[in-house]
């Protein structure tokens, strides 16, 4: 699962 | 980024758009609910706060602040410019049912406890009830212009392909959000009901009415 810093997507 | 992704954010993007330019050319709000429109940009509002933190692509920045954009012009729009037609008797969906759950499961269910995380989740979780006024309205006056139901089918169509893009994602890069999963899965739903109305009526050249 993404971290904070890992959200790219809109 | 894949073709779902793309297309999902094509899609949200023209949803925007397809509701900016009806406001604009029928200088009337009429049908639309000022509410969901306010969530909307709250939802942008505070997930985007790490166009400040963090630097992705230029994709990424530039699409962020044109959504940002789109959700406070239709907001002035509605409340602003166009005020005289906005249907305030018909919008009548009690937002703190949806504020106060959406709040507080943001501060249970996060991936850490950090204001920006939880803002983040936040977002996410408001998403995907956000749309609920409008389509609370929609009932309410059991019926709806066709262009309305165009913003209300790519807005949905945006949610579908991106549960395609997650899906893609964790086959491939293993990756997946299970809050933006869970969310993603719960806001389409909301749509299922109307997607089956667009395609038996709109698409057939009638106007959304209930019965």
């Amino acid at each position: 699962a993404g971290s904070a810093s890992g959200k790219d997507e809109l | 980024m894949n073709i779902f992704r793309i297309l999902g954010d094509v899609s949200h993007l023209l949803a925007m758009i397809i509701l900016l330019v009806k406001i604009w050319r029928s200088k009337s709000c009429a049908g639309i609910s000022g509410k969901s429109q306010v969530l909307f940009a709250i939802v942008f509002t505070s997930r985007y706060l790490d166009l400040f933190t963090n630097f992705f692509s230029i994709y990424n920045t530039v699409m962020k602040f044109v959504f940002l954009m789109c959700a406070y012009i239709t907001v002035y729009l509605i409340y602003g410019k166009f005020r005289k037609t906005f249907d305030n008797e018909n919008d009548s969906f009690r937002l703190e049912f949806l504020l106060i759950p959406v709040t507080g499961l943001s501060f249970l269910e996060n991936q850490s406890f950090t204001p920006l995380e939880i803002l983040w989740t936040f977002s996410i979780y408001l998403e995907s009830v956000a749309i609920l006024p409008q389509l609370f309205m929609i009932s309410k006056t059991g019926e709806a212009e066709t262009i309305t139901t165009h913003y209300l089918f790519f807005l949905g169509l945006y949610h579908a392909l991106y549960l395609a893009n997650w899906i893609w994602r964790y086959q491939t890069e293993n990756y997946y959000d299970q809050i933006a999963v869970v969310s993603g899965v719960v806001q389409t739903i909301f749509y299922c009901d109307f997607f089956y109305l667009y395609v038996t009526k709109v698409l057939k050249g009638k106007k959304l009415s209930l019965p």
